[in-house]
């Protein structure tokens, strides 16, 4: 599943830094 | 819970959605019946108007954090009309999924989740999240659009090419009913998160807890509504029913877009919406 939703993985875990889009 | 915890947990979702959320219901509703003293949304209604909104987009004063999120993506010359209104919904879609991540982490308890859990619950529960959102920016005759700052018109919306004609209708027509229920901000705040820790999604390895999390805030749900909307005891019951709408409409969007990727070649989905609703239905 982590493999699958690298994106929304790294979302949830960090609180500040915006995700790259 | 006691009703003082639950009203403590409405309170902390309020001020969290109202954190995370930049065009709430309440300044929705003020743009869309005008009194927001002469700042009014660009009307986006044809081609021309698409054209010169785009402008207004990139150049409307925003508090600085805005103005950061508003930032489009590099135009592409001489794109189709609908693959450019297509982008344009995707890219302010994968922002919206950032602002529902943020407000999902911090309902109580759900970082304590297990984390396969937690991507199972925003992958099924953030696009049902945006639809319930976006109810508030319509109105019969269009949406509000890149923080309020355009109305882009039902008729043009309906004016463009197969596929993409069909598909803002459905939410129109949701948005239609579901406004009917006349919920506040902080109403939407619990629903959301109800929305969100369901447990009957495909895949959860511990159920118990979702559960558990998922009555404490609808029992603060039901309290407030019985509190705010006193002259309507039928209210609770009315947007629990919702749930089963937005199921269905979210999959049907979600089959939509599985076709337009299989017949618009140049189509490109954006790469967090496509890992959402890969295998979503």
């Amino acid at each position: 599943l982590k493999e699958k939703h690298k994106i929304l993985h790294r979302l949830l875990q960090n609180s500040t830094s915006p995700v790259e889009l | 819970p006691e009703s003082a915890d639950l009203r403590a947990l409405s309170r902390q979702l309020c001020l969290s959605y109202h954190r995370h959320f930049p065009l709430t219901k309440s300044k929705a509703k003020a743009i869309l019946s005008g009194k927001t003293h002469g700042n009014s949304p660009f009307v986006i209604h044809d081609m021309k108007s698409l054209t010169a909104g785009q402008y207004f987009i990139n150049c409307r004063q925003l508090p600085v954090l805005e103005r950061q999120r508003s930032v489009l993506p590099p135009e592409e010359p001489a794109e189709e009309l609908e693959l450019s209104v297509f982008r344009r919904i995707q890219f302010r879609s994968a922002e919206a999924v950032q602002e529902v991540t943020e407000f999902t982490k911090s309902i109580p308890g759900f970082t304590e989740l297990d984390m396969n859990d937690q991507v199972i619950l925003l992958k099924y529960g953030v696009i049902e999240v945006m639809t319930t959102m976006l109810a508030p920016l319509m109105n019969k005759d269009g949406t509000l659009f890149a923080y309020g700052q355009i109305f882009m018109t039902r008729e043009f919306l309906k004016s463009l090419r197969k596929p993409f004609c069909e598909m803002m209708e459905p939410k129109f027509e949701f948005a239609a009913k579901f406004n009917l229920l006349e919920l506040d901000d902080s109403d939407m705040a619990l629903f959301f998160a109800v929305i969100i820790l369901s447990g009957d999604r495909p895949g959860l390895v511990n159920v118990k807890p979702i559960e558990d999390l998922q009555e404490t805030v609808l029992q603060a749900l039901e309290l407030q509504l019985k509190t705010i909307h006193p002259d309507c005891p039928q209210l609770f019951a009315k947007l629990l029913q919702k749930m089963t709408d937005l199921r269905q409409l979210v999959a049907n969007h979600v089959r939509h877009i599985h076709l337009l990727k299989k017949q618009e070649l140049q189509m490109c989905l954006h790469p967090l919406l496509q890992e959402i609703m890969r295998d979503l239905y």
